[in-house]
């Protein structure tokens, strides 16, 4: 009984630190870049800001890297920052039901919590959040035993931007260049964001600009109430006891979306439960009849608007872009659900051309608009490539391993919760939901390949008859 | 910065169930199985008994389960139940370095909380510390939204053991045999702990009884310091600080396990570090060069005492128990050490007999002599596997896939912290002092079955002849 103690989050996380995507020191600076990168592109679309990012790597010694990545975001409240780099699981995007690159409150934190424990620096932030108010300089620690922040430093800084933040850490690190690199991770994101605009100076080389392909921000994601799909009866007894809504009928309404006065009626109804009646006075069988309803009644899809998918267009000239293929195509499906998040599937397709036709297929991942490059193998969307029989679609494919052909795919899941397997979001959570999802994009554009090659075929036997 | 909040641990882990292994209702049987079983016979080892345990599954609805978990261990004290069942990062293994199946406080009341959260039940607990204590029940629920237990029943119960808990949840779950299953969790518990004796009564079936197949208690592992090898530098800071020992020599002395006086006159004098100093008086660039010196000193390997091996007398035995082979082997590596953590490899192999041929290799990966049915692809143990190049032990192997012949593998990892790829604790993560003790002891094992089995066809050919 002695022995029995609270353990702090940031301890946990210390000792864990492979969650979160800090294994190796190779990963640590992809995760570390990856984190902050994430966080100015969230900050620049909450804030309706076309993103301009700098992002510069510096060799300090052999295994030592300084990253400092800077946004003209809004900038961070000066209240706000010893938390938001100092403590983890806080932060603004866990409790907001909407697209957005991160969800956890715990990436930057973790990325300087690492810096801290490799080389003993704190992270430092210079943040400006307006013309008329004075930039901030502050340097932070995690004090890893209360997960409670520790500023080295707080003073007014001169910094001539109009807004905006620069976060840089110093961390133990290794800088290699190739598939599953930093280079790499920048490059895919700016396919991906082709509203961006990111200065790049990798260690020891030529910086590297890439500038916006378009001048216009995607639609900002809004943010709604979770579908009913999928709820827990926990989440709805819950929410049955958290609810400022006087009725049932109206806490249905205002905290799910998609629940019509239609629905109301008839869920209530075959619930046998009065729809005016007050959500604490439900007892646990009346909300589980209710529960029991919901999940079978006929709702609308979820709502569009809490979702940015990339597009069929943007991502064809994404590949066109990068690849020298003969054929491009690209397929969104419309938004569908998993325990009440809204989710949505998107799949690009470059075939031939400069393609090797004798290697397994390359395989691109992306979560929320951000590059997954490690964990293949455990991730959904891996899983569900390998369930197709590519040999319909004219691709040779052994037991288990992926198809052999001149082919490339994009593969992006855009949701309001993105359900990773670990805390360092760089595979998908098998959910059937979504994984058949997938393999109803991968069978459509199988199915438009297929009668590309064939057409192509036919094509090319009457030119040899001739 | 209005929209920034704290996210507590409870509410973090409803939204990321299957970070804990409660991904879908089969699996969730399974984990909520797991984490009983577990805390039952780690109890039982602290305590120095020999553990009896009897588990329990009884359908209640089409997909909903009561499971009961019950032991003959030291019980739990009165005070400490709510927190050990009601919050989550409370418990009294994480901050205890010595191999046990539990390592993060979460577990059983993840297990609670799931329970909770699809059918609105408490988990349920009837304790008792010892005959001339009162037995207790409790009934216990997770405040997710703060992290907190609320009992909702604690009275003094009538119960006619000496001592011991039993925990019961009811959850929403699928109950399915075979691979996978929870009657294989508990088969192969069976195996890998033939100190316990185990009553196993499944749904709708007739109990099974798995009897003590020995009646002495494995040494139990020792607590430990760590190992200063793989310790990072925040880490040494952090302790430097934290210590209650006067000078460094002490602090390097206490706090580290294999750090003698010869070595720390060594590592000083290379540091440029008085021994006798301060341990807070160091400046960060002192403390830099204690640590890169302490890395590269000779050391001790990590004591064995902290570890508990299931043994390769154990293995053979529990492989000729469990299938019909003509040659069973088995080695267990000495132990290593990955970030200052001692760990060791064993492995047992089984060839021939009336294991199929043509079939791929079977693979049972066990840590801390818990077996791992998930999350194969993601597993340190299972990349090992596909590393090594089979066909030099005879057996064939397609590119990326596990070698095809009739073998059985069982491989454990045991460790005083085992790092998972998630807190499910399903798959090992991929760390390179590890992998290479797992190749190196399969390679043993292969070099050993490929001198077998070209004896055995020397002395068929030699029959041939005569
Ligand atoms: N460059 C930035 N500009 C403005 N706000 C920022 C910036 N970086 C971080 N923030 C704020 O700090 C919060 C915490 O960031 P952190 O990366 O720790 O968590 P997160 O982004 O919410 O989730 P995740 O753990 O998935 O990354 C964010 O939610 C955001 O509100
Ligand atoms: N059956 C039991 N008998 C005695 N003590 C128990 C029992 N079950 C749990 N405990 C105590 O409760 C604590 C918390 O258990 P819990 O399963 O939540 O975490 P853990 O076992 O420490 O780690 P993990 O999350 O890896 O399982 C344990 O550390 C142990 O001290
Ligand atoms: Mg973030
Ligand atoms: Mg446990």
């Amino acid at each position: 009984a002695q022995k029995q103690r609270e353990i702090s989050v940031s301890e946990f996380f210390v000792k864990n630190r492979h969650l979160l995507g800090f294994d190796n020191p190779q990963k640590a600076l992809l995760t570390a870049v990856r984190e902050c990168v994430d966080n100015s592109l969230d900050a620049c679309s909450d804030a309706g800001i076309l993103p301009s990012l700098r992002i510069e790597i510096v060799q300090r010694a052999e295994n030592r890297f300084r990253i400092s990545v800077e946004d003209n975001g809004p900038g961070i409240v000066r209240g706000q920052i010893p938390k938001i780099f100092g403590k983890l699981l806080y932060g603004s995007k866990f409790h907001t039901l909407k697209q957005q690159r991160g969800q956890q409150g715990i990436g930057v934190s973790a990325a300087g919590m690492y810096g801290q424990l490799t080389t003993g620096k704190p992270v430092t932030i210079l943040s400006r959040t307006g013309p008329n108010a004075a930039a901030h300089h502050f340097d932070v620690t995690v004090d890893t035993k209360k997960n409670q922040p520790l500023v080295l430093r707080d003073e007014k800084a001169d910094w001539d931007v109009k807004h905006g933040t620069r976060v840089t850490i110093e961390l133990e690190a290794i800088y290699k260049r190739g598939r599953r690199s930093v280079d790499d991770y920048i490059e895919q994101t700016a396919l991906a964001n082709p509203h961006a605009e990111i200065h790049y100076a990798p260690p020891n080389q030529e910086a590297l600009h890439y500038p916006r392909a378009v001048s216009v921000l995607p639609q900002e994601p809004k943010e709604i109430k979770p579908h009913p799909y999928g709820v827990e009866l926990g989440m709805l007894m819950r929410l049955l006891q958290d609810t400022p809504a006087r009725t049932v009928a109206a806490a249905l309404k205002n905290d799910f979306s998609r629940v019509s006065d239609k629905v109301v009626a008839e869920v209530t109804k075959s619930a046998l439960i009065k729809p005016n009646a007050r959500p604490r006075d439900l007892t646990p069988s009346d909300v589980e009849r209710l529960h029991a309803v919901l999940q079978n009644v006929k709702l609308m899809s979820p709502a569009t608007n809490c979702l940015s998918p990339i597009g069929e267009e943007s991502i064809r000239a994404g590949l066109s872009k990068r690849f020298v293929a003969d054929y491009v195509d690209a397929v969104t499906r419309p938004p569908s659900v998993y325990r009440g998040n809204p989710f949505q599937v998107e799949i690009g397709l470059a075939y031939g051309g400069d393609i090797p036709a004798d290697e397994l297929i390359d395989l691109y991942r992306l979560a929320n608009r951000v590059p997954l490059q490690y964990q293949s193998s455990a991730c959904a969307i891996t899983k569900a490539v390998l369930s197709v029989d590519w040999r319909a679609y004219a691709m040779s494919m052994s037991k288990g391993a992926l198809p052999t052909g001149p082919m490339i795919l994009m593969i992006h899941i855009a949701s309001v919760w993105v359900p990773f397997t670990s805390e360092s979001k760089e595979a998908i959570a098998h959910y059937p939901e979504i994984i058949r999802e997938l393999r109803l994009a991968l069978m459509e554009l199988g199915r438009r390949l297929a009668s590309h090659i064939r057409h192509r075929r036919r094509v090319a036997d009457e030119a040899k008859k001739k």
